[in-house]
């Protein structure tokens, strides 16, 4: 049930990306 | 009220709840969500994903909160 280091990675950037469409919605 | 329907907000708190590292899958939101079809609960995680409340996390069928952890 553990993730590989890339799967982190990729769960890391997903959330950095999500992040920033949450911010740009709010700035609307 | 945050903006979110009612749907919305339930398959939000959902996905918010499950403290896997991978986040939660499509079939058990729709498992957990039995009085709401497939379709409107693809439609509801994808309205949360383009507004960045939600992001995809090992694959397109598992996803994670952005404001949990």
């Amino acid at each position: 049930n553990q993730l590989t280091a890339e799967q982190k990675r990729k769960i890391e950037e997903n959330r950095r990306k999500a992040l920033e469409r949450r911010a740009q919605r709010l700035g609307q | 009220n945050n903006g979110l329907s009612a749907n919305q907000n339930q398959v939000l708190s959902l996905i918010r709840s499950c403290p896997d590292p991978q986040g939660i899958s499509i079939q058990d939101l729709k498992q957990r969500l039995s009085g709401i079809s497939l379709t409107v609960i693809k439609q509801a995680v994808e309205f949360l994903s383009n507004e960045g409340h939600i992001f995809s996390t090992i694959d397109e069928d598992h996803f994670k909160s952005t404001d949990s952890d």
